[in-house]
């Protein structure tokens, strides 16, 4: 769960974003 | 009889398979996974060139669904990444109110959680 | 058999929340519900595929209880998650 989220807003930040919605955590999914 | 390749059989993947300094991708390379969230030390990769780093999500439009296979069914694994993504889709139009949120919420008793 | 599912469902999405809440206040960044949702959902169904990992592990080594040698054998591909697997059992033993 951490690292899911972890990642979620590191992809978040990486596109400028305070905000970690279902589009940023498709990205980091595959790798997850 | 030992393993390895025969002779014959060495010539024709050097042929027609082998990747080498006189093709533009030399290698493939899928990129190294780590824990963010546990300490660890980690060395930098500097991507080589010439060799093509696979992506893990350059597809995923396509993965919402189980595509054809042949002899062998599909995994645990991509049953459950197919299902998660099918279920992002679902919700990525919801503003505000979470549908699985209201789905689930009814069932919670916090006898479960302690 | 669905009640009690679903009863467990909420029982992770609950604590996912709470997890996740966590992580917006280190981060200072906030998690869209869905998001939550999804890392719930996530997380529900890889138990279930090691919860089937795990008996097995236990059956292979011809036991009739899972042990926390299954458990770290589930983490054996990330040296650095076994390595915190191991150290968080040990912490617990004493």
């Amino acid at each position: 769960v951490i690292e899911a989220a972890v990642r979620g807003v590191s992809q978040a930040q990486a596109e400028d974003l305070d905000v970690v919605d279902v589009d940023q955590l498709e990205k980091v999914l595959p790798q997850l | 009889k030992d393993g390895l390749l025969s002779e014959e059989e060495f010539n024709l993947w050097n042929r027609l398979y082998r990747l080498g300094d006189s093709d533009t991708v030399k290698g493939v390379a899928l990129p190294r996974s780590h824990f963010l969230s546990l300490q660890e030390d980690r060395v930098a990769q500097e991507p080589t060139t010439g060799i093509h780093q696979l992506s893990l999500s350059e597809w995923s439009v396509w993965q919402d669904h189980p595509l054809p296979t042949h002899q062998v069914e599909h995994s645990d694994r991509c049953h459950h990444f197919i299902s998660i993504m099918q279920m992002i889709e679902g919700m990525r139009h919801e503003e505000d109110e979470c549908s699985y949120e209201l789905k689930i919420k009814p069932f919670l008793q916090m006898e479960d959680v302690y | 058999q669905y009640s009690h599912r679903q009863r467990l469902k909420a029982a992770v999405h609950y604590t996912v929340g709470c997890l996740c809440q966590e992580v917006e206040l280190d981060k200072q960044v906030h998690l869209s519900k869905q998001t939550i949702a999804a890392i719930s959902e996530v997380t529900f169904r890889q138990c279930e595929n090691f919860a089937k990992d795990l008996e097995m592990f236990a059956r292979h080594a011809k036991r009739s209880t899972i042990t926390t040698d299954d458990v770290k054998l589930l983490s054996r591909r990330s040296n650095s998650l076994l390595k915190y697997i191991t150290e968080k059992n040990e912490e617990i033993t004493q």
